[in-house]
């Protein structure tokens, strides 16, 4: 319950900040500004407790909210005045608490860094109390602007340069406090702020911060920003994945859809080492069908790497690229991501080919009974399909051998991608194939080994619906807009170049006139 | 589920990995220009 | 072969309030810093009219060619933007000097009659912002500790 009294104490104390903060000597000297505030504050007596200042914020941050949702109401009724207009009397009073804010943890308790720390997580999580509180009850009335501009200004104003070096000692913990309060804001829990959330985690400064290292992030730990990112991009694909993987696209989805192609397009060009780097974990997010969202992520490749023009080479040519021995760089444990149930025999049969019974059991063991619209595990099954290239490859090191299509053949790790290729149901390839062709990327060990399966498979399936769902994969991925990564492309050519393969006998290459032309087009756009 | 990527705005073929300084935001369909991007001024610049 | 995935009830709530939020889209101040004599509110002007900058624009080269009074519009009316730095800098190129007192720009008119360590005197000529026109100016002290 909130007493009337704060309520008013509220009013007096940020009416009184309003006036200074916006006068000269308040932009001038701000600190003497906090000084006099502080001092009011005490007076009032709203710092006297901890749970006094958590209610004091609290009803800052709903008084706020309050005269903006009445100023942009009015919006509606005087409909003359220019939304900008409106939008500047609400900035107002927001811009003038968030410099209120600022203040107090940029002064708060000199040389003390935990306190500064402490008091941004405190506001922090009393701005997503209340936004929370406010969409769940407002409903159809929560309008997300006062806390959009709260939270970018905050962020703007606590991790912009700082040449007092007030906040260096505790950069990270404040980057932390702010990833941890966006992924709060997620729009899985919080749809309806789900626009104002991209927007901020899109911003360019959010960007720059967490991912180039500049205002107050230049001496925090780029791995533990890049990770805090990745994870904010993980929890927005899962909130648009159900939604894009039945391609239901209503405007709201459309523009959400296409701001987070922006922002990806954005990593994806200044920085797509955190795009390699996690490119499995955001795949495993993506539907299936998001056939161009997931050749974008899979389309990055190290800023320093120049790839080979893959229309100019011959596979040979390609075995010999330098980079093509060399693992891709990952974070991933892959003992973790598969079940124990299945990697304990599969390290066995790995081993030494036995159990026998393990390759009929294999299929049923990726089901999974419950998951709606699919009947197999794909997390599970990507990481089956990484975790066996991943040995395979071992493997090959150990016996000193190069990856190719020859030293990979009869070998335990091909029995797995043979028996599920000619075990499964045409779902179950799809998502077998899908798994490999994810693995497709810039030139390194995987996209190496896993194009080397695939032509294998191609080669020694004597049955052509395994040929002809290769086919499909490589295809679908190829005929989607730009961009098309590099493993991709270098496997269709060889496929559809090398005599040894004989594509163009197969019966599906030309099952339909307008297939025959498509294929010819994408034969002549690769030869 | 397919877009034109060319068409949304950024300029992809730019070298430098200075894309995101400019860049409008989810919804922009231009990026910010050099009058609209606030930056950090010597004081003695703020004239007004 | 996929299929469709059944939509749940949170799904649909989720999109409900999606759909809701769309209505209040986000407007693009609200996550920039206010400016008052310059806002970056967009006009819907006719479309023969410039409506982006020319790909260069955003670089030091681009201003060099711009006149002087091109430049000095941008240092007084953007100020605080990007295009007030690359200005600033054109100017200097331009062995334009900025006056931090008078927060005037200016340039010598000829040698200075006279260079101490402290400052130099001489006839210039500098950017009356007031009257928005270059005027000269006769034994004028420029004195370093104001020179930017």
């Amino acid at each position: 319950y909130d007493d009337q009294e704060m309520t008013a104490k509220v009013e007096v104390i940020m009416r009184e900040w309003i006036s200074l903060c916006y006068s000269p000597t308040g932009q001038r000297s701000p600190q003497e500004s906090l000084a006099q505030m502080i001092q009011l504050m005490h007076e009032h007596g709203v710092l006297a407790t901890d749970d006094k200042i958590t209610q004091f914020f609290r009803l800052c941050v709903e008084n706020c909210v309050d005269i903006s949702v009445r100023v942009m109401k009015s919006e509606q009724i005087a409909n003359g005045l220019p939304t900008n207009l409106i939008r500047h009397r609400c900035y107002y009073t927001l811009d003038a608490f968030v410099k209120l804010m600022a203040l107090m943890i940029r002064h708060s308790d000199n040389g003390q860094s935990q306190n500064k720390i402490n008091l941004l997580k405190k506001l922090l999580n009393i701005i997503v109390g209340v936004l929370h509180m406010d969409h769940e009850v407002r409903k159809t009335d929560f309008n997300a602007m006062p806390y959009h501009r709260i939270l970018i200004s905050l962020f703007n104003e606590i991790t912009g340069p700082d040449p007092l070096k007030l906040l260096e000692p505790i950069a990270w913990s404040i980057l932390e406090a702010f990833g941890q309060t966006f992924f709060a804001l997620q729009p899985r829990r919080m749809p309806g702020f789900a626009f104002a959330w991209l927007d901020i985690v899109g911003h360019r400064n959010v960007i720059g911060r967490l991912l180039a290292n500049t205002g107050i992030a230049e001496t925090v730990d780029s791995v533990k920003t890049a990770a805090t990112y990745t994870q904010l991009i993980i929890s927005h694909l899962k909130f648009l994945a159900p939604f894009l993987r039945n391609i239901q696209l209503p405007k709201s989805i459309a523009i959400l859809y296409k701001g987070t192609l922006r922002v990806l397009l954005v990593i994806l060009h200044d920085f797509p080492e955190l795009l390699c780097e996690f490119h499995y974990v955001i795949c495993d997010t993506i539907p299936p069908n998001c056939v161009q969202l997931r050749n974008l992520i899979l389309s990055a490749f190290p800023h320093e790497m120049r790839l080979p023009d893959p229309f100019a080479l011959n596979f040979k040519q390609v075995d010999t690229i330098p980079e093509m021995a060399v693992e891709p760089k990952s974070n991933l444990n892959m003992a973790t991501i598969i079940p124990d149930n299945i990697r304990v025999p599969l390290d066995e049969y790995l081993a030494n080919r036995t159990p026998v019974d393990f390759l009929p059991r294999l299929p049923t063991l990726l089901q999974t009974p419950n998951q709606s619209g699919t009947k197999y595990n794909t997390t599970v099954m990507n990481a089956l399909v990484l975790y066996v290239g991943i040995r395979a490859i071992e493997n090959l090191h150990l016996r000193r051998q190069r990856i190719s299509t020859l030293s990979i053949a009869h070998t335990s790790f091909m029995d797995i991608f043979q028996n599920l290729a000619i075990q499964l149901d045409t779902e179950g390839r799809y998502l077998l194939f899908n798994g490999i062709a994810n693995q497709l990327r810039y030139p390194n060990a995987h996209t190496h080994y896993f194009s080397c399966v695939f032509l294998y498979l191609f080669k020694n399936s004597t049955n052509d619906t395994i040929q002809e769902q290769i086919t499909r994969i490589l295809f679908e991925r190829l005929v989607a807009l730009r961009p098309h990564p590099w493993g991709l492309l270098i496997t269709f050519i060889e496929l559809i170049k090398n005599p040894t393969y004989n594509f163009w006998r197969y019966e599906f290459t030309s099952c339909a006139p307008e297939i025959q032309r498509l294929f010819q087009n994408v034969a002549n756009t690769c030869v | 589920l397919g877009y034109d990527l060319t068409t949304l705005g950024l300029s992809l073929n730019t070298q430098d990995r200075k894309l995101h300084r400019s860049f409008g935001g989810p919804w922009a369909d231009s990026p910010i220009r050099a009058h609209e991007l606030d930056v950090k001024v010597p004081d003695e610049y703020l004239t007004h | 072969p996929l299929g469709r995935t059944s939509m749940t009830k949170e799904f649909d709530l989720q999109l409900a309030a999606l759909e809701l939020a769309c209505d209040k889209a986000t407007f693009p101040l609200d996550s920039e810093k206010p400016r008052n004599y310059l806002t970056k509110m967009s006009f819907p002007v006719p479309s023969w009219y410039g409506q982006t900058a020319p790909s260069t624009a955003d670089s030091l080269e681009y201003y060099l060619r711009l006149a002087p009074d091109t430049l000095f519009f941008i240092f007084y009316y953007m100020e605080g933007t990007r295009a007030q730095l690359l200005a600033a800098k054109a100017l200097k190129k331009l062995s334009w000097r900025f006056h931090t007192k008078y927060l005037t720009w200016f340039q010598r008119h000829e040698e200075p009659k006279q260079i101490t360590d402290d400052y130099e005197q001489g006839t210039y000529v500098y950017f009356d912002f007031e009257k928005w026109s270059q005027r000269k100016k006769e034994s004028f002290t420029f004195e370093y500790k104001f020179l930017e």
